[in-house]
C-alpha cells in the first residue's frame, strides 16, 4: 500500500514543484517505486520532467475518461519515478477540473485507490490555492507536507492552511496527518529569515522538519536538465537536503 | 479619468503584491492619487499595509452588497496611497467571489467606473491563477503588467498568459494594452538566470520594461513595517528601481 503525501502551500512560489520533483526522484533513490501526481493544471512539472512537452495524455484526460490512467502514466528520466502529468490544460478545462472536485472531493482518491498497490510512495504537487482541487488533494492523502520560505508573507499563511486541514479532517479525510514543515530557499544571514525562523519554532515547533532547503540557483535547472537537481548535481548541497527529506519521510512510516 | 493597471501573472511567487505595493507607493510618492485594489483573496496587502490584520470591510462584502464601496476604502501609512483590501475571506466566500467573477466577467469593471475620477491610478494585485478573478481583473484594466522571475518555471508561463489576454481583449476589453513585464528577484550572477533573459528579449524584447527590480532582502520587511521598501528605505537599490518603474508607467501616458 502506497503512501500518499500532498505538497500543499496556497503561497505562490515557496517550492511546492520544486520540492514534488525532488522529494519523489530522491525517495526513487532511495529505492522506492514512486508516482508522482500533477494535480497542478499550471504546475510545469510535466513540461519539466518529460520530452513531449505536455502533449500526451494526462490527469485532465483521465478524470474525463478520455484515456485510462495506465496511458496517461510516463516514465520519467529518473529509475523507479514516473509522473501522472496534468496534460494539456485550457481555460475550459482547468475549470472543469475545479468543477469536478467540488462535485467529488473523492475524485482523486478513488483514482489513487486503484494504483496504490503498484507504487510505496505517491507524491502529489498541488495548485497555490485552497480550492476544491488542493482539498481534493488533501482528501486523497495519508499526510500533506508544506514548504515554506522564511518570511513573513508565507508564514502568515499557516493558519488558514491549518484550518482547511481540520475541515478536511471532519468532512472527508480523518486519517490526514502531518508529514511537516519544510523550510526551502533557506538563507539565514538576513534578520527577517531569522525572525519568521523563530517564530516558526515558537509556534509550530513540533511540524517543522529537521531538513532544511537551502536557497541554491542550482535547482532552477531542472526544467533545462529535463530532471531534478538530486539527479543531474547528487552530491550538491540542495540535493543532500532533499535527500535528508526523503530519509526522514520513510522514518514516518509508511501509510496505514 | 483613473489609470488602471492590473499586476497579473499565474505563477506563484514572482512579486506581483509586492509588485502592487511598491509600484502604488512610488506612484504615490510621485504626486499621483492612488487606489490599490486587493483583488487576491489570499494577497496579503490588507494585513501587510494596514493596523487591522483583515478585520475591516473588504473587497469581498462590497461585492455581496454588505458594505458601500467608501466603507471599505481605508488609508495607509503613504500620503496618496490608499487601499481596498479583499477583505475576511474563507473559502466559501472564495468560491462565491470567483462563482461572481464567472457570472459577471465586469463585476470589477463596474466598481471602479464610480472611483475612476477620485484616482489618478488603481492598481490591481491579482491571485495566481488564469480564473474569473484573474479574467475580471483584466477585464476592468487598461493595461496588464506581468512581473516574471529569470527563470524557467516562469518563463514558460508566458505563452498561456498572453491567450488568456486575447481572449479579453475578444471577449471583455478590445483596448487592454500591455504596460510591459518586469523583471524581479534579478540575480544576473548565475548562467540559469542569463538564458532566460537572452530568451525574453529574443521573444518578447518589446514588451519587456527598461527597469529590473534586484533581488533584495529588505523588500520582505514590508509586513512588519506595515508600509512598503520605497517608503522605509526610499534610497536602497530596490525602491530606486520600483521608483523607476513607477516613471516608467508615467511616461506611457494615461487611461484613456
Ligand atoms: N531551494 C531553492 N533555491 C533557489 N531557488 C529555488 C529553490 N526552490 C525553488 N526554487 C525556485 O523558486 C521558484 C518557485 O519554485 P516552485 O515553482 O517550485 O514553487 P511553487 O510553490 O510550486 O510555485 P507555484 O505557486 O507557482 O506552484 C522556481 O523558479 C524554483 O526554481
Ligand atoms: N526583489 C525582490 N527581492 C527579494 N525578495 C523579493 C523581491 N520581490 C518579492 N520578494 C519576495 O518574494 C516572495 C514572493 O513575492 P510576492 O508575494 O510579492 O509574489 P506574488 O507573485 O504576489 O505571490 P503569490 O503568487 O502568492 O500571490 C515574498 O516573500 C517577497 O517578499
Ligand atoms: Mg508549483
Ligand atoms: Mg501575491
Amino acid at each position: 500500500m502506497a503512501k500518499v503525501i500532498a505538497i500543499v502551500s496556497q503561497k505562490g512560489g515557496v517550492g511546492k514543484t520544486t520540492t514534488a520533483a525532488n522529494l519523489s526522484a530522491a525517495l526513487a533513490q532511495e529505492g522506492q517505486r514512486v508516482l508522482l501526481l500533477e494535480a497542478d493544471p499550471q504546475g510545469g512539472l510535466g513540461r519539466s520532467l518529460t520530452p513531449t512537452e505536455g502533449e500526451s495524455k494526462g490527469l485532465a484526460d483521465v478524470l474525463r475518461n478520455w484515456a485510462r490512467t495506465e496511458e496517461a502514466i510516463t516514465p520519467t528520466l529518473v529509475d523507479g519515478l514516473q509522473l501522472l502529468p496534468a496534460g494539456k490544460v485550457d481555460t475550459q478545462l482547468e475549470d472543469r477540473l475545479h468543477e469536478m472536485a467540488r462535485e467529488d472531493p473523492f475524485v482523486l482518491r478513488e483514482l489513487l485507490e486503484e494504483l496504490r498497490d503498484r507504487y510505496d510512495m505517491v507524491i502529489i504537487d498541488s495548485p497555490a490555492t485552497l480550492g476544491h482541487l488542493t482539498r481534493a488533494c488533501l482528501a486523497a492523502a495519508d499526510s500533506y507536507l508544506v514548504p515554506i520560505q522564511a518570511e513573513e508573507l508565507s508564514y502568515r499563511t499557516l493558519p488558514r492552511m491549518l484550518e482547511v486541514v481540520e475541515e478536511i479532517r471532519e468532512t472527508s479525510n480523518p486519517q490526514l496527518e502531518c508529514e511537516g514543515f519544510l523550510l526551502t530557499m533557506v538563507d539565514l544571514r538576513t534578520r527577517v529569515a531569522r525572525k519568521v525562523v523563530n517564530q516558526l519554532y515558537e509556534n509550530y515547533g513540533d511540524r517543522i522538519m529537521v531538513s532544511m532547503i537551502p536557497r541554491t540557483v542550482r535547482i532552477q535547472e531542472m526544467t533545462d536538465r529535463k530532471r531534478p537537481l538530486v539527479v543531474y548535481s547528487p552530491s550538491s548541497k540542495g540535493a543532500l537536503a532533499y535527500l535528508e527529506v526523503a530519509r526522514e519521510v520513510m522514518l514516518h512510516g509508511p501509510g496505514d
